[in-house]
């Protein structure tokens, strides 16, 4: 059991430290409190964005908990794939950069899985497979396919 | 496995004309203006996968689920939502290549379960989506404006959410 | 004590009124639970969007959620008013059309007052008296007035 | 009365330079990078104005608002947070235009508070400020990620919300 989880927790430990460089080109990673006490103890998550000091998930910008979330779900595939990924709204606190980098890492890992995205971001929207739009029509929902690439504003 | 197709009827802003949405693996992208049902089609998602909790479909009693605008030409008001998986990697261990999961909820808040159109208990049902890993947890479906508390999850509950995945 | 109560919530009844029919051409008002016992029973805030049933605000979408609260947030103001009001983000989960509202709203009750608001969105930008710009430098914040009305993008 | 100046100093991500930044009547407008140090701007105004509860400033304790970053070439670590408010309309009782408002913090989580640079207790700080309705609520400081919940209120907190303005 114990070893189990050792190796479970470096594979999500690992994909952790490449996915958030590669997203923002600083350091996060995962560090087990009482290594000696595993299953009575926590884990850390550490993020250091670039210039600033290493610090605890939970008390960085709104903006940047968003990224580290994200880069943590992901890992999480890494150990077990959902078949599919439901998320609405994720992008709403990052800014225009950002947004970008989380488009680029989704498109990414969206091969082989499938990910379901209620977006208000341009980003995100153009690097979908498909597009769907809603709207209310006699007090009812409806929904239309957009034609790729042109999206109506 | 994965969705390639959704049927909502009944449920929330949709009305009881069956309403099809075809999907495809990949990013899927939903807009629209506010109000107009987005997070609808996620919690018509999270319904059929078996969801008993009126909270995280964000109503506060399961019959308030069914829609409540227009009135149903067809007879009785029933919410439904029916997800067609392909399964051609046999991951859900059936003999065929779409299996549909559907879920219908009466106005007395009572559900029916149905795989490929055969009615099932709530449990067969349950344990059929658990071992095809279908179940929703709050690492793959994210409510919206939930996202930056999973930053602020404690250090028992990240290991937690690795143990939950060996 | 009852008459004083009953004279405030008429005053913040009528101007969620009118804020909200202003801002959306629908409905909104608040109800007394329980006239005979007022202070043991509770306040309904009701909204009625275009085309849509009367619902209580719990059970609306994330964005009329943000709007329902702003205009209760609004209509408090002229019971008693604030001296300035700090808003982070709350445009986040607006759409477009929703946001441009909201400017021209806040926009209005702002003179004589004073809203200080974080905002990722060029609507509300754009109405702003003054805008500041924070960024990072050398391990710290730094703040820098932007020249109205260009806005660097 | 209104905010007309705003100064920063060793608090979170601002450095041990004091950081001015003018403001006047209207619609002021923050804008920048995630990270960057907007939602510290109001945090250093909700800290001026006496919060003492740490999740409210979003750490997990006091001494964690004094910047960690840079080293103070000017001494010992200390966040201070001042606010210059236009006092022409005498709403502070105070007979002064400008009526300085300072809160100081040691490593040691003590505070010290300054009106018009004159030291005075966190008690008669509070009622100063709560004689000319500075202080803040939850229904007019509004955190970053928490505007629906207002729509969430139960209907005893929305009649509470009238009575307290009463
Ligand atoms: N005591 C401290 N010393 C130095 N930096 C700190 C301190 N406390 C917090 N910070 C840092 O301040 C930075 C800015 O935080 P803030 O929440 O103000 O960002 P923001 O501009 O609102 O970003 P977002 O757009 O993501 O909401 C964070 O990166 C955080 O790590
Ligand atoms: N049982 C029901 N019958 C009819 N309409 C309903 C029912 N339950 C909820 N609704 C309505 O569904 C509408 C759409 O809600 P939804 O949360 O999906 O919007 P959204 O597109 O996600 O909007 P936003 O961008 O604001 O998040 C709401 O206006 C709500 O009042
Ligand atoms: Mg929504
Ligand atoms: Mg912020």
């Amino acid at each position: 059991k114990r070893q189990t989880f050792l190796h479970a927790f470096d594979i999500v430990d690992k994909e952790i430290k490449l996915i958030f460089s590669k997203m923002t080109s600083g350091f996060a990673w995962l560090e087990l409190q009482n290594e000696d006490n595993i299953f009575s103890s926590g884990v850390s998550y550490l993020v250091q964005f670039p210039n600033k000091p290493k610090r605890d998930t939970a008390s960085i910008s709104g903006g940047e908990k968003t990224l580290a979330a994200i880069v943590f779900i992901l890992a999480l595939q890494k150990l077990k794939s959902s078949s599919f990924y439901l998320f609405d709204e994720i992008d709403a606190h990052l800014d225009a950069p950002n947004s970008k980098q989380l488009s680029h890492i989704i498109k990414e890992r969206s091969c082989g899985s499938q990910f379901i995205m209620v977006s208000l971001k341009d980003s995100l929207i153009e690097k979908a497979n498909l597009i769907y739009g809603v709207y209310p029509k006699d007090g009812t929902s409806q929904v239309v396919v957009y034609k790729k690439p042109t999206i109506a504003k | 496995v994965y969705i390639s197709k959704l049927e909502i009827a009944g449920f929330k802003s949709f009305g009881f004309k069956n309403t099809v949405i075809h999907l495809k693996q990949g990013l899927i992208s939903i807009l629209g203006p506010n109000g107009s049902g987005k997070s609808n089609i996620l919690d018509a998602i999270i319904f059929a996968l078996g969801e008993n909790k009126p909270k995280m479909m964000r109503v506060d009693k399961l019959s308030s689920l069914i829609h409540d605008v227009n009135k149903n030409k067809h007879g009785i008001r029933i919410a439904r939502a029916r997800i067609h998986f392909d399964n051609s990697d046999r991951k859900i261990p059936l003999e065929s290549n779409i299996v549909t999961s559907t879920r219908e909820l009466d106005i007395n808040g009572e559900s029916t379960y149905y795989i490929n159109n055969k009615k099932i208990t709530r449990t067969k049902f349950l344990d059929l989506l658990d071992v095809a890993n279908l179940s929703l947890t709050q690492l793959n479906a994210i409510q919206q404006g939930t996202i930056t508390r999973i930053s602020e999850f404690s250090s028992d509950e990240k290991r937690i959410a690795i143990e939950d995945l060996i």
